[in-house]
């Protein structure tokens, strides 16, 4: 579904250099649910966004299914997002001016795409939601913005997902909904899910673990929880 | 230290009436490490700004120390929060502007305090951002930004600290350094800190744990890790 071929992102230059992502190579398979785990500041982040085609890399490649991203104009790699990859950000990078139904719909209305209003319930009713959707931003706790920027991305069943730390401000038992609807988004529907997280117990309903330090691969597990 | 008494916060009226805070009363004692658990919404977030000073109960009164926060002016306010009262964000709210270092020495610069060189050096030591302190929080990952936020409090010393979610955006390492540092900070320093969390290991590292569902106190459980 995804994959990096000797991918390095760099940031400043000389003594300053940061090299946030070193050499990677790594490949994400179509309806598996892996995780990404490593320390803070290792480069997680900035790989998820580099394979999303949110950010650009210094060197190396990045694919979309048969489309390596380096290839196309930012109209045609806008495009190509839009219709095949949905990003949860760990800022969860919600419309302040848009309530909670507005900025779940918003990616769907953007494309011009038909909503599926039942599908919409399900996603607000799992996310546990269905109260709150006239909010704003900011009249939502932490856990309830991140929830918004979970459905937003759910609401839109793309085939692949990104999400990055999507449970990290919710209670383990809001956490393990989400979890148990987004291994069965992959069941059931195919899709494909590349979750950051720093929560093993999240890891544990992956298929899969990919570990990253000093912007490296240091290991790939597979079944984590057998 | 600080103490709420009937506090009640309410938002919105009749049939979209949200119960923020429902009549709480309690106590957080002088030189003790208290978590706060509970569901996302469960209104944490809303008890810690209210006990902080920042934002207004409907109902209800709060103390910091022998002090019932709704006597003060603005102003008075402002000074006796500045003086005494440090608080973590759940949203970190960093100055974009500001780099890492400012950020971090904002507070005691508005107070024209004497900055402390030792213990600033050692606190950015515990946290692990000694490396990053000239980048501006879009220059930092996540969890790095989150560290600045901690730091930030940690470095001004205040007697009360309250901290929202601390370590959501951390690996299990770098939230421990802060969690020992801030364990320590109680124990050697007689600091008193109320932190909310998600996650019942960070929670091991408090005195005590209070349980709140649906703005409500529901259960308060002393060395939880007995
Ligand atoms: N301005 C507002 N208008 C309406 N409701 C609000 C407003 N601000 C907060 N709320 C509601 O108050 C309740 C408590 O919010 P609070 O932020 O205290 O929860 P929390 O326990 O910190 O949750 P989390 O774990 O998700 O951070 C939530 O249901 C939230 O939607
Ligand atoms: N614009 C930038 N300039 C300089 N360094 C940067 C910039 N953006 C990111 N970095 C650095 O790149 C490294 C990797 O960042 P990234 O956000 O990918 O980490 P992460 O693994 O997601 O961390 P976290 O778990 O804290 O979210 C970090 O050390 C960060 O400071
Ligand atoms: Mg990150
Ligand atoms: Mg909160």
């Amino acid at each position: 579904a995804a994959m990096a071929k000797g991918a390095t992102k760099v940031y400043g230059q000389g003594d300053t250099e940061i090299r946030a992502l070193d050499d990677v190579s790594i490949e994400f398979y179509d309806g598996q649910f892996t995780a990404v785990m490593g320390p803070s500041g290792s480069g997680k982040s900035t790989l998820m966004h580099c394979m999303a085609g949110l950010d650009e890399l210094t060197g190396g490649e990045v694919w979309i299914g048969e489309t390596e991203l380096g290839q196309l104009s930012r109209r045609e790699l806008t495009l190509m997002r839009r219709d095949n990859v949905g990003f949860i950000f760990q800022a969860y990078n919600l419309v302040p001016t848009l309530n909670a139904k507005e900025n779940i719909l918003l990616p769907q209305m953007l494309a011009g795409s038909d909503v599926d209003d039942a599908w919409f319930d399900e996603v607000i009713e799992k996310v546990g939601l269905a109260d709150r959707m006239a909010h704003k931003p900011n009249e939502l706790s932490g856990g309830q913005q991140q929830r918004v920027a979970v459905a937003r991305t759910l609401a839109a069943r793309p085939l692949l997902i990104f999400a990055d730390e999507p449970t990290g401000n919710l209670d383990s038992r809001s956490g393990q909904e989400i979890l148990d609807f987004m291994r069965r988004a992959v069941r059931e529907y195919g899709q494909t899910i590349v979750m950051v997280t720093h929560d093993s117990n999240a890891a544990a309903y992956a298929d899969r673990v990919v570990f990253l330090a000093d912007g490296k691969v240091v290991a790939d597990v597979a079944d984590p929880s057998a």
